[in-house]
Formats: C-alpha cells, structure tokens, sequence
C-alpha cells in the first residue's frame, strides 16, 4: 500500500458517497445515468467475488464491502426509491454495445482461464467505460449540475491516482500487471476532456454547460 | 512481474 492507491481508494469512496449523499439530500437522481451506476455494480460484484475465496487485509475486505453496498444502494435509489426523478429519456446509451465486447475481450484476453479471473478481467474492462452512459447523458442534455461535476472528478482523480500507484509499484515493488494498467489509461482518457471542462468552468464558479 | 497474483488492489 502506497500514498497514492490510499488516496486513489478514498477519492473512489468519495465519489461514491457524494452521488448518494446528492441523490438523497436533493431526493433526485435527476441528470444521474442509471445505466452507468448499473455497470458498476456489476463491476464490483463481479471483480470482488474473491471475497469468499481469499482474504488480503481488514482494509480490503471491508472496501470491497462498502464499494458493493454503496453500488446497490445508488441502484435502488434511481430505480426504485425515486425512479420518478430518473431522466430515462437521456440516459439512451446502449450498453449492450459495451458489455458484449468487453465480455468477449476477457474471454480472449487474460491472466488466467478460469472463471474467478475471467470475470475479474471483465470487471477492470468494464470499469474502464462504464462511466461513458454518464458522459453520454451529459453531453447529450449539455449541462451537469456541479454536484455531479464533483461525483465525476473525485472518480477520475481516484484513476489518475492509480497510474501513479502503478508507476510507484513498477519501480518499487517491481510489480505491473498489465490488463490492470492499459484498462485504466483508457479510462483515465476518458476523463480527460471532462477534467478540462472541470478546471476553466466549474472551479470558476461557472455551472457545466456545453456549447449547443 | 507476476501477473498470476492475488489481486490486492480495490
């Protein structure tokens, strides 16, 4: 454990306690991607099975529970609790297209063929686009609310956090796991025109609006 | 590296 995957995981989990704390103060899920918060819980459901098999430390297991428990709980509240503020009509990103080929990629792409690895490979590439239902919403709807701006800058700090860990492990630990790494310089890519919109709009006080 | 080890990271 180093600086920067502590700090990586506890932008993570800030992320993801600013999304419920929003959905639940402002009672509305409003401008949120459903599809997305889908995917991740499929994410960390099928990348922490190991939690039955095999235990790393006191922190890990207890992040992996919070991360699942956080990850359902958004579900239930934009699809049940207050599914009349879900934006559905926006959120028309097709996620078949997604998790088709990232499915077919882990099969044909991985550490191991077995099932726990398989689907730990599906889960770090689909981590790496499940965000992009959300930034379709967005730049479809052209405007996000700055508590949202917040919810996407904390999880893409939380990946650009992780590429120092992993340079960090390369030359410290001499470890690198390659999947891991090229699947998160994709999604931290992704993040990229997002966190140029972040720093000349929103931390100047401005609301996330895109040109028409 | 191995990449056969146990997946610590979150």
């Amino acid at each position: 454990m180093n600086i920067f995957r502590l700090t990586g995981d506890l932008s993570h989990l800030a992320a993801i306690i600013i999304l419920l704390l929003k959905i639940w103060k402002t009672r509305s899920c409003a401008g949120i991607s459903g599809k997305s918060q889908i995917l991740f819980a499929i994410v960390f459901t099928t990348r922490y099975l190991d939690l039955l098999s095999s235990f790393i430390s006191l922190y890990n297991t207890s992040m992996k529970v919070i991360y699942i428990g956080c990850a359902y709980a958004t579900v239930y509240l934009i699809y049940m609790k207050f599914r009349a503020t879900y934006d559905g009509n926006h959120d028309s990103f097709r996620v078949e297209f997604l998790v088709v080929p990232v499915g077919g990629l882990a099969v044909l792409i991985n550490h191991d063929f077995s099932f726990l690895e398989i689907l730990w490979t599906f889960s770090i590439y689909l981590e790496s686009v499940a965000i992009l239902p959300q930034l379709f919403m967005i730049s479809k709807t052209g405007e996000a609310e700055t508590i949202t701006t917040h919810y996407l800058f904390c999880l893409g700090l939380y990946r650009a956090l992780y590429i120092v860990n992993w340079i960090w492990r390369y030359y410290f630990e001499a470890f690198f796991d390659l999947i891991a790494i090229v699947a998160g310089v994709v999604q931290t890519i992704l993040y990229c025109d997002f966190f140029y919109l972040y720093v000349t709009k929103v931390l100047k006080g401005k609301k996330l609006s895109l040109p028409a | 590296a191995d990449e056969s080890a146990a997946h610590d990271e979150l």
